[in-house]
């Protein structure tokens, strides 16, 4: 682990008392390739070190810790911190409310929006899972399944490819039968298919949901910044979910998202079944991240 | 990447941001960046294309020479499509079977997910898109059973290739990699060995996790061939130079799209060149 490996470099400045711009470097090194390899982006990497560097140097090291340690617990600590955000609690309380999801394709919208679902179940509070993907095969037969699973209300209208009117029309329903919450899924795309991306705008602009939730892979690399630039800058987020995280990808992708949208990662995926689902723990993530 | 400065340190500095930003990872991007600040040494003048092409010459050194064609026999080859969950398996199947339709090959489809939600429904589609029939039974149903069926009515009909399906599936699970095993057992007790492809099915956005994905899958039951995913985004898929360095194993096509068209044969160069600009 870090902290291992830092005892080492370190055995031979312990005892030195204080972090110097020459003792930094090694543990600096060492700390930013670990980083790398977890799949943090390259340019968050370099100016979340540099900041690094400034709060560690000049820091006094108590003799009882080395100074390695002492650097990987302040990286520790700004990584945490990076990664909590402000609250990001997902409203259980309210009336009624709206969410939609949001990503490329394939990093597990259309699970999450039935683990949501039930997440909303278990906290009383009645459901409509909105199937708004148009264009993928069997897309509104597998959330139709997925509520069937959850026993949430399902809506869609089969042969309508614009999604507004079939969000339009769920909301209306919804709102008539009393739902207490509408989860819509959208297809995934790519940040770069502009026309794609201004359909998700309108669709933000047409529901005005409570939490527009990008759903992103824990496995992603260092295209992380690119994609969810894009995302943030077509939409307004309220926050992130990190799926596959039961998986052993170190999750770079994660502190890189953070670093880039200032939003708040609000759940992790876990597994494919319905309560795979968990709250994200900043310092979790960053253990796991650092290796 | 073009160096902007006459500071070569600095230049340097930008290939190995390059180089990583593509997923290459740092151990392979600082080997190849040594490999390249040595040959630039032995020049008295550097120019911009000098270092292009030697980059360039340098990772494809890191590329396999092999075959990247699909398996071609004169009796059933069966290809299994495999990998992590969402990374684009059942897409690619359909169009690999368009491929091999308009080389005028008899195809047929295996539905082995019998666990995802709507899985069977979304191969079926497929299926009718491109009239050919697809072998499928319940959900829950033993994968490895329907692969049994499947092996035996592509026989029965001629077929030239059966393709399967298969669920999404960690490499660190070790119960799904199990089911996984069986499957490949299965094919591999009715049809000669050499005519099973294992086609390791990657995600282009995927980081590092993308070549311990292909290291498992390899180890659990061998792949004969990998097709990255998602490469008409910006990510570039660097991870693949090295899984086919270290672990030999040669990309065989890419996916850049969603439709059954969006399927072309892994070509070295212009995937190095993609990745360099
Ligand atoms: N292991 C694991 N698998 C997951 C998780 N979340 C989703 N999946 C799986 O990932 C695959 C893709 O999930 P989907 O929900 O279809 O993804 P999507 O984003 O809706 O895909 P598109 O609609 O095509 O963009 C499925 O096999 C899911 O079961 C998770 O947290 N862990
Ligand atoms: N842009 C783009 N999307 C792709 C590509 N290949 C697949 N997709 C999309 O990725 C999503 C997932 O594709 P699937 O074929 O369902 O993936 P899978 O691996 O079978 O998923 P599971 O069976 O759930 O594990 C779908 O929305 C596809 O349209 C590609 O090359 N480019
Ligand atoms: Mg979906
Ligand atoms: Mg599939």
């Amino acid at each position: 682990s870090i902290s291992e490996r830092f005892q080492g470099i370190f055995k031979d400045i312990r005892g030195m008392g204080k972090i110097t711009d020459k003792n930094i470097q090694e543990p600096l090194r060492e700390v930013r390739k670990a980083l790398l390899e977890a799949d943090v982006n390259y340019k968050v990497v370099k100016k979340f070190m540099a900041s690094v560097k400034e709060k560690s140097l000049g820091e006094k090291v108590l003799t009882s810790i080395t100074p390695g340690q002492k650097i990987v617990k302040i990286i520790y600590d700004e990584m945490v911190s990076l990664m909590d955000q402000e609250k990001g609690e997902i409203d259980i309380k309210s009336g009624f409310s709206s969410l939609m999801l949001v990503g490329l394709q394939g990093s597990g919208k259309t699970t999450t929006a039935g683990k949501l679902s039930s997440y909303f179940k278990k906290n009383d509070l009645s459901t409509m899972l909105v199937a708004a993907d148009t264009k993928r095969l069997a897309a509104r037969q597998q959330l139709k399944t997925i509520a069937d699973q959850v026993g949430s209300d399902f809506f869609t209208i089969e042969d309508e490819v614009n999604p507004v009117l079939i969000i339009n029309a769920a909301k209306e329903t919804a709102q008539k039968k009393g739902i207490r919450r509408l989860i819509v899924d959208t297809a995934g795309r790519l940040h770069v298919e502009n026309e794609l991306m201004e359909e998700l705008a309108s669709i933000q602009k047409n529901l005005i949901p409570d939490e527009v939730l990008f759903v992103a892979d824990a496995t992603t690399g260092q295209d992380a910044v690119n994609i969810c630039k894009e995302f943030n800058s077509f939409l307004t987020l309220s926050g992130i979910i990190l799926t596959k995280m039961d998986g052993d990808a170190r999750g770079g992708a994660a502190m890189s998202i953070a670093y880039t949208t200032g939003k708040t990662i609000k759940f992790v995926g876990i597994g494919e079944k319905l309560g795979d689902f968990e709250p994200f723990y900043p310092d979790r993530m960053a253990s796991r991240i650092l290796g | 990447i073009l160096p902007t400065s006459t500071d070569w340190e600095e230049n340097l500095e930008q290939i190995e941001e390059a180089l990583i930003e593509s997923d290459l990872g740092v151990d392979l991007s600082m080997n190849v960046l040594e490999k390249l600040r040595s040959q630039l040494n032995l020049l008295k003048e550097i120019n911009n294309d000098d270092v292009f092409n030697k980059m360039g010459n340098i990772l494809k050194k890191h590329l396999l020479n092999s075959s990247r064609e699909l398996k071609e026999k004169d009796s059933l080859v069966v290809v299994i499509f495999i990998g992590i969950n969402g990374t684009g398996k059942t897409t690619t199947l359909a169009k690999t079977a368009l491929n091999l339709l308009n080389s005028n090959k008899k195809v047929m489809l295996a539905a082995c997910d019998t666990f995802r939600a709507a899985a069977i429904e979304q191969i079926s589609l497929w299926g009718e898109k491109l009239n050919v029939n697809v072998i499928k039974g319940n959900y829950g149903s033993d994968a490895a059973s329907i692969a049994f069926d499947a092996i035996d009515s592509a026989k029965a009909k001629n077929m030239d290739y059966l393709l399967i399906d298969t669920a999404g599936r960690l490499h660190n699970s070790k119960e799904l990699m199990e089911e996984l095993k069986k499957i490949i057992r299965i094919c591999n007790n009715k049809i000669p060995v050499d005519n099973l492809e294992k086609l390791f099915i990657l995600d282009g956005t995927t980081g590092q996790n993308g070549f311990h994905q292909a290291k498992a899958f390899s180890e659990s039951v061998g792949i004969n061939g990998i097709v990255v995913t998602k490469l008409d985004g910006t990510a570039k898929g660097g991870i693949v130079i090295a899984i086919e360095d270290q672990l030999q194993i040669p990309v065989k096509y890419i996916g850049v799209g969603e439709e059954m068209e969006d399927l072309i044969p892994f070509n070295p160069d212009y995937f190095i060149d993609a990745m360099l600009k």
